[in-house]
């Protein structure tokens, strides 16, 4: 694709296929290409290899990192709410992240507000167990709110650091499943003030265009704080997050890039572009 | 939708006997664009829109219908032509118990599947199926496929997880035999294509097991990535069928069609939802329309 010496319609094409195959999406796809042929017009880009740098910039302009940390601050515990569609990675995230600050000493404790999926309790235990996690789990098919409400009663009793409350997947045309997301997310607050204090969005990098309705959807419901991309281990792009990003200004602070308990990386703009690319 | 972009392409347009070359071209830009928001593959929209510009040219315009109303018709009769004009049965002609595996990508509904389909054979095909949860790598997946299988009072094979998960279906074929069920339903674990040592593992379930049906369970909202999932799932194992889950959003399901192209096999089934009875037998007509927006 950039191996001509000269910026043609052909090169303009291939660049457009090089985003489209990516999940970039087509209104952003043809935004980006179209500022490069103005530029390509304009006679100021004339070399392909110029080109192909001045779009990874711009792309990474675009793309928003927050350091792919959590930064706990100092009112302790702060409490992370992990919501997504269904089988994205929510449960397989959190235990993830869990391992990173029980590793280094914090108190973590989970909630396992998943109370509908067959065995999402055990399946949480379980990674509870592995990275040394207090899970605080109810009956199967009991309420979500009230899960979430002892967990936080739970982490302050036990002077927790960080709480990460695991919900049902769900998908964001479900009416009545969003709302019931919305009263986990109150009854947060009713625990602890300010609770929580931050809103996970996982989203699958296998996704398509629906990952942006996901995006929109979630913010409107309970306004996301950061998001997290998993399953880049595989050959997907996840290119939909450039949309998202561009639209949504939401930060992406993690990548899942495997099944295993250390397969979480922080993300980087750069190096996510270069994949895009690759 | 589609349907409102082309009657815009074509709002200057009145009283003409036939599409020519250059309201066309317009159209078909518009298509193109459509299938891509509606996550077909970028090649497969290629090919696409080539075969529909061939029936397009010298069409003529029906005097019942618009000029978009032609286009968008020979779209439609596309798209389903694709997909797959007949709704293909699961291929259950074997000496009992039948194997159906599933397999596909991390989190595409697999474990749910199984048992959905295990009642569909129950319930609808009067079957008597066996679940085999043969995922022993993820946390807590026995359980899950037994927690299904308890509420639906469909008897599962109680597998070790220190067995590995050839071995598990060997004993479970054998359990499967004894026990007299006619299908057994296996579950594998989630795995990426580009694996090639659970790529080889699934082959090895093939070879002891000799499925009636490979079913590739993905996930309607899937991008650009379904061909390659497809493409190397069917290249690895051969692909009998295609399970599309989590339908019941508001994904476009351009996958279908990207799935059917690059693979030439049926998609058998959608999952319309988390309940074990929310399985619907494919309807190519509704994902055309569903595709068109
Ligand atoms: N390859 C790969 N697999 C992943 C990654 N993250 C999660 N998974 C796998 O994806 C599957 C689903 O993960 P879960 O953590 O159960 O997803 P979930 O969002 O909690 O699912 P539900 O609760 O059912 O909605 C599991 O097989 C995980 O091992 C990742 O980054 N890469
Ligand atoms: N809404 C909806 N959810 C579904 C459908 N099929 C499966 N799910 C949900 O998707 C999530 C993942 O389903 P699983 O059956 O665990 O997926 P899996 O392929 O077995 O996952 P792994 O074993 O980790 O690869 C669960 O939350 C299911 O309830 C469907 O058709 N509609
Ligand atoms: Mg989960
Ligand atoms: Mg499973």
């Amino acid at each position: 694709l950039f191996g001509k010496p000269v910026v043609d319609e052909e090169t303009l094409e291939a660049l457009e296929e090089v985003l489209l195959t990516a999940d970039i999406g087509v209104a952003t796809s043809m935004k980006l290409v179209e500022e490069v042929a103005e530029r390509v017009r304009r006679k100021e880009l004339t070399d392909p290899e110029v080109l192909r740098v001045h779009l990874k910039t711009r792309i990474a302009e675009i793309l928003i990192e927050d350091e792919g940390h959590l930064d706990l601050g100092p009112k302790r515990p702060y409490v992370v709410l992990v919501v997504g569609v269904n089988g994205v990675g929510k449960t397989t995230t959190i235990g993830k992240i869990a391992a990173q600050f029980t590793a280094r000493g914090d108190k973590v404790v989970i909630g396992a507000a998943d109370t509908f999926r067959a065995a999402a309790i055990e399946q949480l235990a379980i990674w509870g167990e592995r990275v040394g996690a207090q899970v605080i789990k109810h009956e199967h098919g009991s309420d979500p709110a009230a899960v979430t409400f002892d967990t936080l009663e739970a982490a302050k009793a036990r002077g927790a650091d960080l709480v990460l409350i695991d919900t049902a997947g769900r998908l964001h045309t479900k009416t009545n499943l969003m709302e019931e997301m919305k009263k986990i997310r109150r009854v947060a607050g009713k625990a602890i003030e300010g609770a929580p204090h931050e809103v996970m969005l996982v989203l699958d990098s296998t996704t398509g265009q629906n990952a942006i309705s996901q995006a929109k959807t979630f913010n409107e419901t309970i306004t996301v704080d950061s998001i997290v991309l998993t399953k880049l281990d595989g050959t997907a792009k996840g290119g939909v997050i450039v949309g998202i990003c561009d639209e949504l200004k939401i930060p992406v602070k993690f990548i899942g890039i495997g099944e295993q308990v250390d397969d979480l990386r922080p993300f980087n703009a750069a190096e996510f572009v270069e994949a895009l690319f690759s | 939708s589609l349907s409102d972009k082309l009657a815009d392409v074509f709002k200057s347009l009145t009283g003409k006997g036939k599409l020519n070359e250059k309201d066309i071209e317009a159209a078909l830009k518009q298509v193109r664009m459509a299938l891509l928001e509606a996550d077909v593959n970028f090649r497969v929209v290629k090919q696409f829109v080539a075969d529909v510009r061939v029936r397009a040219m010298g069409q003529e315009v029906a005097r019942s219908l618009t000029p978009d109303q032609t286009v968008v018709k020979i779209v439609r009769e596309e798209l389903v032509r694709v997909m797959g004009e007949t709704c293909e049965e699961l291929d259950l002609r074997a000496a009992p118990p039948v194997p159906i595996l599933l397999v596909g990508l991390q989190g595409s509904g697999k474990t749910t599947t199984a048992g959905k389909l295990a009642l569909y054979l129950k319930k609808k095909l009067r079957r008597s199926p066996y679940l085999v949860p043969a995922d022993v790598y993820r946390p807590a997946a026995v359980e899950q496929l037994k927690k299904i299988a308890t509420d639906l009072d469909i008897p599962v094979f109680d597998t070790d997880v220190n067995d590995d998960p050839v071995e598990v279906c060997k004993k479970a074929g054998e359990a499967a035999r004894i026990g007299g069920y006619d299908t057994i339903i296996i579950d594998t674990a989630g795995r990426l294509h580009i694996d090639e040592e659970l790529m080889g593992e699934l082959g090895r379930i093939k070879e002891a097991l000799d499925p009636n049906e490979i079913l590739l369970v993905a996930d309607a909202m899937t991008g650009q990535d379904a061909v390659n999932v497809a493409g190397e799932f069917d290249r690895a194992l051969g692909l009998t069928g295609v399970v599309l889950s989590k339908m019941d959003g508001d994904a476009r399901g351009g996958a279908a069609l990207s799935v059917r192209a690059v693979t030439g096999k049926p998609i058998k089934f959608v999952g319309m939802g988390e309940k074990s009875d929310a399985l619907e037998v494919f309807a190519p007509d509704r994902v055309a329309s569903r595709i068109l927006g």
